[in-house]
């Protein structure tokens, strides 16, 4: 039985209509389902499995293969030089200061020392936001006053770790837009002054089609090695993982699920695929 | 005013005087593409379109009309029936509540809020809620104190009810009252039992939805929680100076069968503006 692209429509179409409801982003649903229509038309169907079964398992396969296996930060960090700096980067309100918090919980729970550069000088309350964060989670905090320059925060935060024998540096910065072309500007500044080991883009898992764009924009801007997606308790499925990966093939490294210290999980695939197609 | 692939679309109308059914379907595909990637709801993109594909069909364009021209109108219509009321902003003695999910821009918006009335001639004060979020009490005193508005916390204290009675008291003299409470979404039921209660206890006079531009899909199940906990009469989106088109704010609009209030478009305080549907729809179909 030869599969034809009339075989394959209508449960394309339906599966079409799920990934958009879950989030995925019109553009990366285009290119996925584009790719199995392609790969799936003129192959062999055994006798006895559904069409919509095929389909489903192909494309299974194929959000399997554009999330990846994720990254993992305390591998990475075992065969590094310290201080390892990490450097937080994103549009506004998206979790960055308080996935900070958690990465810092998490490594201090994993046996390593961690400061804090608290970077945004920008918002009003983010120093003391950042700072009741490190000494909950018992930290050492970096920061200036209100209004200084943030490059020369994160560049004392990695001083301070050096001086300190400090494995990790967690650097904040402050949200800020992708198409504002001074904010971007500053935050290449930070990057060539703090010379970050990682940048870690942080977006939020409702975000809809935007969260391409910006993906897209702030790793050309900055360059992004790792994803953190945010707020995935929202009763959402998660797709925008798979539009931001699909976008600028960058891996996930954790999925932030909640406003807590311990709400953080290393990403692994296949809940997000069994949710979306499960 | 429309995007490329609209304009292609519509160009394939153009100087047409009989409906052109392959025409009108591939308007309709076109415009569909265009509102999923604006983050409007997926079933009412659907609804949308059976709409407009039967009206483009059915009804004869009027005298004089080219088909184009009465294509583009029946879209527009279509849309304008969704933004649904634009809210009146009463001007006189109220007590708003503020509502949204985490980082939708609440605390921002309140000051804004704040400004804007202070501007129009009425005494304001602001009440922090949360007593969540670190900082949350600094952040908005820090705004505040920016445009001389009282702002009434209790730093260290974990009953937003105690918080809310104790800031109406306190703020009595002041004509506009507005309260800005933490982030909550639809699955927390002990934060959702939260708004409830501060509804109750602060009187409010106005319940006003926070949601950010960019909110995807999610935007009509978290509005509907909010709207069966507290009946939302007002929604404000935030952060429209970036590159989100704000489609989850149509979700939002007929879930709670409200209007939007003001749009907020910058991290200052004056980045408030009131709501203008013509160019919020432009800027959806561009
Ligand atoms: N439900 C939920 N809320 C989260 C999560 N991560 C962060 N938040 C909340 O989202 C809100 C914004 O978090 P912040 O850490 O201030 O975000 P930010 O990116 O630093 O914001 P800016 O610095 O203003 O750009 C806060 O109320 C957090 O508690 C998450 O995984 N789940
Ligand atoms: N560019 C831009 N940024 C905004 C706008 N509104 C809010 N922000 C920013 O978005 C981030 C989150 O704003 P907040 O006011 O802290 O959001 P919130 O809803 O109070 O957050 P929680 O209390 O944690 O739920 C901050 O960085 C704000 O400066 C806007 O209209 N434009
Ligand atoms: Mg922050
Ligand atoms: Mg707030």
């Amino acid at each position: 039985l030869v599969l034809t692209e009339k075989d394959i429509a209508d449960s394309l179409e339906e599966l079409e209509l799920i990934l958009l409801e879950n989030d995925v982003a019109l553009s990366a649903v285009d290119a996925i389902v584009g790719t199995i229509r392609h790969d799936l038309t003129g192959t062999h169907r055994k006798i006895g499995s559904s069409i919509d079964a095929v389909v489903e398992k192909t494309l299974k396969h194929a959000l399997r293969d554009v999330l990846g296996e994720g990254f993992d930060l305390t591998g990475y960090i075992d065969s590094h030089d310290r201080p390892v700096r990490v450097l937080f980067t994103g549009v506004n309100g998206t979790g960055k200061t308080t996935t900070v918090a958690k990465v810092a919980a998490y490594l201090k729970e994993h046996g390593y020392s961690v400061v804090i550069g608290s970077g945004d000088t920008f918002r009003a309350g983010a120093n003391e936001q950042m700072k009741t964060h490190a000494d909950r989670v018992g930290v050492k905090v970096i920061r200036h006053q209100h209004g200084a320059d943030p490059s020369a925060v994160l560049f004392d935060a990695v001083e301070y770790a050096r001086a300190h024998k400090i494995d990790v540096v967690l650097a904040d910065t402050a949200g800020r837009f992708h198409n504002r072309a001074n904010l971007m500007n500053q935050l290449e500044k930070i990057r060539r002054v703090m010379k970050p080991d990682l940048v870690v883009y942080v977006d939020e898992a409702v975000a809809g089609n935007d969260a391409v764009i910006r993906a897209d924009e702030f790793n050309a801007a900055v360059g992004t090695d790792a994803v953190v997606l945010t707020k995935a308790d929202m009763d959402t499925k998660g797709g925008a993982a798979i539009s931001i990966v699909h976008t600028i093939g960058k891996p996930i490294m954790f999925l932030g699920v909640g406003q807590g210290y311990g709400d953080i999980i290393p990403f692994s695939p296949d809940r997000i695929v069994d949710d979306l197609v499960g | 005013r429309l995007g490329s692939g609209l304009k292609d679309a519509l160009k394939k109308l153009a100087g047409k005087t009989v409906i052109d059914k392959v025409a009108v379907d591939e308007l309709v595909r076109d415009l569909q593409r265009a509102l999923l990637q604006a983050d409007v709801n997926v079933k009412l993109v659907m609804a949308l379109s059976q709409s407009i594909k039967k009206r483009a069909l059915e009804e004869e364009p009027p005298k004089g009309m080219g088909v184009r021209e009465h294509v583009l109108r029946i879209v527009y219509e279509e849309l304008v029936s969704l933004m649904g009321q634009s809210a009146e902003v009463h001007l006189g003695p109220q007590t708003i509540l503020m509502a949204g999910l985490q980082g939708s821009g609440k605390t921002t918006t309140t000051a804004k809020l704040a400004r804007y009335f202070q501007r129009k001639g009425l005494r304001t004060g602001v009440i922090c809620a949360d007593i969540f979020r670190p900082g949350a009490y600094d952040q908005l005193l820090h705004l505040c104190r920016q445009i001389n508005i009282p702002c009434y916390g209790e730093p260290g204290v974990t009953d937003a009810d105690q918080i809310v009675k104790n800031g109406l008291a306190e703020l009595a003299g002041n004509e506009v009252i507005i309260i800005d409470t933490q982030g909550r979404h639809a699955l927390e039921d002990n934060l959702i039992d939260e708004i409830v209660r501060l509804n109750v206890i602060s009187k409010a006079t106005h319940r006003w939805l926070v949601i950010d531009a960019a909110l995807g899909q999610q935007a009509r199940d978290q509005a509907r929680r909010f709207h069966e906990a507290i009946s939302i009469d007002g929604v404000l989106i935030t952060k429209m100076d970036g590159t989100a088109k704000g489609g989850g704010a149509l979700s939002a609009v007929s879930e709670t069968k409200s209007g939007i209030v003001f749009i907020g478009s910058g991290e200052t305080i004056e980045d408030l503006e009131r709501f203008d549907p013509n160019g919020f729809i432009s800027r959806l179909l561009g």
